[in-house]
């Protein structure tokens, strides 16, 4: 087996494309957020501005720990706090000519990683599902 | 490289152990089920009896959905709805004397997979995370 032909390849195979990938606005607030996290059915997904520039994440976790009060959680605090403010802004970034040796790397301690192009506009996701299943195939053969 | 060598080594050296595991009780109500899940930050953990024996698995999209009201997320049902009732039952498990190939494959599709032995009892967790780095090991030599 010659794993330089998988570490080599390109993660633009792999990649979720944006227009397939749920985000939420820097813009809107928690409320909205965890309406679209709920919905969505994902954990965790890109906050983005409207000129599709990738400004970090924002997952389930963060929103609920932000209204953990002392007795119970506070949903009535969701409307009055922004993605802005519970995002997780150091977030690991690939570019999209990028080799899945980095992107593998990544993955071992991130489920996802956001893909952006030169300009810092953002091209998609790359996941540990698509990964797992590249790597199941090529360990197979 | 000799990919059976590493598709043909036992789970059990790649487990979380129990006693590590995060967890609800099937008996608990969701409120006190979306605080565990929220103090661990965890966004899926296995539900087991006071046996240890292992039920499903809940997860916050899951509690979430199952209080998605018309107009708002109606949080205060939740005090009203058990684990019970929202846990996912249809889980893959494997047995602790499986081999890692059969647990790649289902890790394709679940984020961890919970492990058993041959009385039902539950015995920890295989995750992606032990799985990618184990590979990324693999792949580099
Ligand atoms: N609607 C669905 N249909 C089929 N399978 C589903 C699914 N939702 C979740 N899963 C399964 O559960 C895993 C964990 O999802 P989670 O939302 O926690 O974590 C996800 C989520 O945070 C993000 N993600 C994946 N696809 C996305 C998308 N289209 N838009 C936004 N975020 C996405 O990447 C993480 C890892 O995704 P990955 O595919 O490796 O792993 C997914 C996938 O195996
Ligand atoms: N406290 C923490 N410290 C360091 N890294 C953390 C962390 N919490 C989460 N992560 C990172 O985020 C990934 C997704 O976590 P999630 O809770 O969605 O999804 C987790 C969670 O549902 C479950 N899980 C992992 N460890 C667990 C534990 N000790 N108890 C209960 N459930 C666990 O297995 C899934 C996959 O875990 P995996 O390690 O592959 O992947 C983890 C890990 O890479």
């Amino acid at each position: 087996l010659d794993s330089s032909e998988i570490l080599d390849s390109e993660i633009r195979g792999l990649l979720i494309p944006s227009e397939r990938v749920a985000h939420v606005q820097i813009s809107n607030n928690l409320e909205h957020a965890l309406l679209v996290l709920t919905k969505t059915g994902y954990t965790a997904i890109p906050v983005l501005d409207p000129q599709y520039k990738l400004h970090g994440l924002l997952s389930t976790p963060a929103v609920l720990d932000s209204i953990l009060g002392l007795q119970r959680i506070e949903f009535e605090q969701l409307e009055n706090k922004k993605v802005l403010e519970v995002m997780n802004k150091e977030i690991p970034r690939l570019q999209i000519t990028e080799k899945l040796k980095r992107g593998l790397e990544l993955l071992i301690d991130h489920p996802f990683v956001c893909v952006e192009n030169e300009e810092g506009i953002f091209e998609g996701i790359l996941t540990r599902r698509a990964v797992l299943k590249k790597l199941n195939q090529y360990i197979h053969q």
